[in-house]
């Protein structure tokens, strides 16, 4: 059965599955170690005992390697894969993994698990336009005034629902290694439990494009010490999952997306909707404007009346809401001799032959008025009756009336007999 | 009584050209 339509056809909101949607996809990172192949090393601790293990980052070597493939590669918990950066790359300069999903995603959360401590300070970003603009979606820092401008841990409310904050927590340099920082979007928005009705959310969780910029690394203050190159090597940034949960954004009208012909993802859309994210109404659908499903209401499409005379047509807001916001449609290019606004009456010089329903393609026929004996080429469109000069009867007008005659003359064409 | 249609042939469209149908 189709999700998006109920066990007697009747429309009703559909929704792609939860999905982590940066699984399997190409992350671009502006770092990572191995080209030329370099030394690092990895710090451990026991009680008050610090160690250091170094091993060799080679790009060329597949077992030294930690490409940027291992983000969003499988997540096993007993073979760990780990993208690493160069070593010690301080504020200014950043580290920045971008990710496209491809198309609109409704984002629930964006997690990494770190093999290194987490960084001092980071932050994650969105786009809506395929990486052209970005969003701040959430600072972490534990200096947040100093490396964001962003007071610490503001407070969300109505009034600033789609903006970012910054926050100290998950900022600990502990554990040094399986340490996660996640991102829950909604999390804490006070409209997040009437996310139906709220725009400012829907529009906050929507991403095409996902990057986060690590600023600043953890240290434990030795790196400008006499033994400094060792503890430079021990500080870089490596992750070893990025996850983005959400779902596929169709706005309540598909339950699944699919590639395109071009290779795409799009939106399957039903409810007679149309576009990537089944953001508008498919043609011939426009009797009332598009509207996002909810959990009451489908909100589907509805074709245009056109009694089969018309392939276009546009929706009017005015007609709609004297409607009672009930039909908005007016059809366009009324074929077969109809007119108005629903293709519903016959065009001047045309009548309505009522042996015929409306929407027969025949059901409005010629007046077919006579050139003399009418005076008009627009007849009665019930009836057909033509109108005729003084002394003209018949529906066309073609004949002389009883006691009348035809004459020369084409202005009076009937005469009374003298 | 029907009566017969009316026949164009008969009319004199000397003054009235532009009101001659073209088939006549």
């Amino acid at each position: 059965p189709d999700p998006c339509y109920d066990e007697n056809g009747n429309p009703r909101r559909c929704i792609p599955d939860f999905v982590n949607s940066a699984f399997g996809k190409d992350v671009r990172v502006s770092s990572t170690c191995g080209a030329p192949a370099t030394r690092y090393c990895v710090v451990t601790e026991k009680g008050e005992e610090r160690s250091r293990d170094c091993n060799i980052c080679d790009a060329t070597d597949p077992k030294k390697s930690h490409p940027p493939a291992y983000l969003t590669d499988l997540n096993n918990p007993h073979n760990l894969t780990c993208w690493q950066s160069d070593n010690y790359l301080q504020y200014p300069q950043n580290v920045t993994l971008t990710l496209s999903l491809g198309k609109k995603f409704e984002v629930t959360y964006v997690s990494l698990q770190f093999c290194s401590p987490r960084p001092e300070s980071m932050a994650i970003f969105k786009s809506m336009d395929y990486g052209k603009t970005w969003v701040p979606f959430q600072f972490y820092s534990t200096q947040c005034k100093r490396m964001y401008n962003k007071p610490s841990k503001a407070a969300i409310t109505k009034q600033n629902e789609q903006e970012a904050i910054c926050t100290d927590s998950h900022t600990d340099m502990q554990p040094l290694t399986g340490g996660l920082i996640a991102f829950s979007t909604l999390d804490g928005r006070p409209s997040a439990h009437d996310f139906d009705n709220s725009p400012v959310l829907q529009d906050w969780v929507t991403a095409t494009d996902i990057k986060v910029t690590f600023n600043r690394l953890h240290t434990f203050g030795d790196e400008n010490e006499d033994d400094s190159e060792l503890a430079r090597d021990s500080y870089f940034y490596a992750v070893s999952d990025l996850q983005v949960g959400g779902r596929c954004k169709c706005n309540g009208h598909a339950s699944k997306c699919v590639k395109d012909r071009e290779g795409n993802l799009v939106c399957e859309c039903k409810h007679n909707t149309a576009g990537p994210e089944c953001d508008r109404c498919k043609p011939f659908h426009y009797d009332r404007p598009w509207q996002r499903a909810t959990a009451r209401e489908a909100n589907e499409c509805v074709a245009c009346h056109c009694n089969l005379h018309a392939r276009r047509c546009r929706f009017n807001m005015e007609l709609y809401k004297l409607s009672g916001r009930r039909s908005g449609g007016v059809c366009l290019n009324c074929r077969h001799n109809t007119a108005g606004r629903h293709c519903h009456y016959c065009k001047e010089g045309y009548y309505r032959d009522m042996t015929k329903a409306i929407s027969h393609r025949r059901a409005c026929k010629a007046c077919d008025c006579h050139p003399v004996g009418a005076a008009g080429k627009t007849c009665n469109q019930t009836t057909g009756q033509c109108p005729c000069k003084d002394g003209v009867t018949g529906i066309t007008c073609n004949r002389c009336a009883k006691g009348y005659q035809q004459s020369r003359s084409p202005i009076a064409p009937c005469i009374k007999i003298p | 009584e029907v009566m017969p249609t009316l026949d164009m042939a008969l009319f004199d469209w000397t003054d009235y050209e532009d009101m001659k149908p073209v088939d006549t």
